[in-house]
């Protein structure tokens, strides 16, 4: 039982890292320290979620579900989905 | 479609490119071909012109580079991004840069660079990433076997430059809308316990993560069936599902196509050579019987004897009263037989011959 905490976390850091690393790249999501600061009160990684999750058709939930997941996992194109 | 901010457009419409290096993944006579096939793929729908240069700047650069090349948009490695293009301008703009630690095929394979390029291109020229899954110009690689505009690119690169000189326009294919209460279907089959629809190059099922119903490329799952399916029926115990098209069809176990597959219709079922294809089949899971629906006719298989029964066919009305003279595809659910006609579904009960209800043929899904 040890161990498999130890795993949920970390896959769930990759997920976080993942989810990060694709809005920053396609949907603007600033990565700055102030960023960080204003994560605490309204969070922009919700509201760029939901924007790809509009995007591609998912339901809007602003939580990187499964199938959310799975989208960001699959190769595409570089250029941003939405104009910087 | 969606044009890029700012509606970017070349405004000499017959623009110039420059391959400065190859790939080594691929003959030079086979990038050029790729990347030559992408142009010709939007000249033929915009008064654009494409001209192949060797030597010094072309309007359209296009390298193969890998992680940090200076342009601010550091590639990723093996995966993830594959590609990026600039918008119409000088210098950089326009220019295309493909991923060199990715592999290049001219095949299925992972990734088919005559697609990747067709995409790039779009962007070349002004056009930014669509959400219509059926258009070259969606942001994620789909490689469905064959590189087309839909009539969603097709629609917007004529949106920035007009429509192609040809005197027919050129469309494309149209991406099936699941809550179009016109969607008709080609095939229907249930598969592990879920339905699946079929329609031109796409399917459909339902899914809990989508709000609507999922549609995505039939590639997706099985790479090597055709497009344009016409009937498909599982046989549940033997976890098989058939696809048929014309007078062949293939048998898939999950994702895996059987081996010895297409098969001709006529050797496997014993149909007359004067059937060119079927237009819909589902097996009944209490009976083994399977029901081919052809024209106004149905027949009938034994899936345990392998053999069709005496006395078929009929016509369709003598073992499914009301349901109409044509068939475009069926599946059974919970004992039930659903037929699907144009934009008509019949829920059948096989016991009492008789018609239960009459939905429109979307009905599955949560629109």
């Amino acid at each position: 039982s040890h161990s498999f905490p130890a795993a949920t976390s970390e896959t769930q850091e990759q997920d976080v890292e993942t989810v990060q690393k694709y809005l920053e790249n396609y949907y603007n999501l600033k990565n700055d320290a102030k960023q960080v600061e204003r994560q605490r009160n309204n969070d922009p990684v919700v509201e760029k979620l939901k924007q790809m999750q509009k995007f591609f058709g998912l339901k809007v939930t602003g939580k990187p579900d499964a199938e959310t997941l799975n989208v960001m996992k699959q190769p595409r194109c570089g250029v941003p989905d939405m104009a910087q | 479609f969606v044009l890029t901010q700012g509606s970017p457009r070349w405004e000499d419409t017959h623009l110039t490119y420059r391959i400065e290096n190859y790939t080594p993944d691929l003959s030079r006579a086979a990038v050029d071909h790729a990347i030559e096939k992408a142009f010709q793929l939007w000249s033929s729908v915009s008064p654009l012109t494409f001209t192949k240069v060797s030597e010094s700047q072309a309007d359209i650069m296009i390298s193969f580079v890998r992680g940090d090349h200076r342009d601010n948009s550091p590639f990723d490695g093996p995966g993830g991004n594959l590609a990026h293009a600039f918008q119409p301008g000088p210098h950089i703009g326009g220019d295309i840069h493909f991923d060199e630690d990715e592999r290049w095929t001219n095949n299925f394979r992972d990734y088919n660079l005559y697609r990747v390029a067709a995409h790039e291109l779009g962007h070349s020229l002004g056009l930014a990433h669509s959400t219509d899954i059926g258009a070259l110009m969606y942001p994620n690689y789909i490689f469905s076997g064959d590189v087309q505009l839909s009539q969603d690119d097709i629609s917007g690169i004529q949106a920035i430059y007009g429509p192609s000189q040809n005197p027919t326009q050129p469309i494309g294919p149209q991406t099936p809308q699941v809550c179009d209460s016109k969607l008709t279907f080609d095939a229907i089959t249930t598969i592990r316990g879920e339905l699946m629809f079929f329609k031109d190059r796409f399917y459909m099922r339902t899914n809990p993560f989508y709000p609507e119903a999922e549609l995505n490329f039939i590639s997706v799952f099985w790479p090597h069936l055709p497009n344009g399916l016409q009937a498909a029926y599982e046989v549940a115990d033997r976890d098989e599902v058939r696809f048929f098209k014309g007078n062949k069809y293939w048998a898939v176990k999950g994702q895996d196509v059987l081996y010895g597959y297409p098969k001709y219709i006529y050797r496997s079922f014993g149909f007359p050579r004067t059937v060119k294809n079927i237009d819909a089949a589902v097996s009944d899971e209490d009976t083994g019987k399977t029901y081919f629906f052809v024209a106004n006719k149905c027949w009938r298989y034994d899936e345990y004897k392998q053999s069709m029964d005496a006395g078929y066919p009929k016509m369709i009305a003598e073992d499914f009263p009301g349901i109409g003279s044509k068939v475009d595809a069926v599946f059974q659910k919970d004992g039930f037989f659903y037929f699907f006609h144009g934009k008509r579904q019949y829920k059948f009960d096989t016991k009492t011959k008789r018609i239960l209800t009459l939905q429109k043929a979307n009905s599955w899904f949560n629109c």
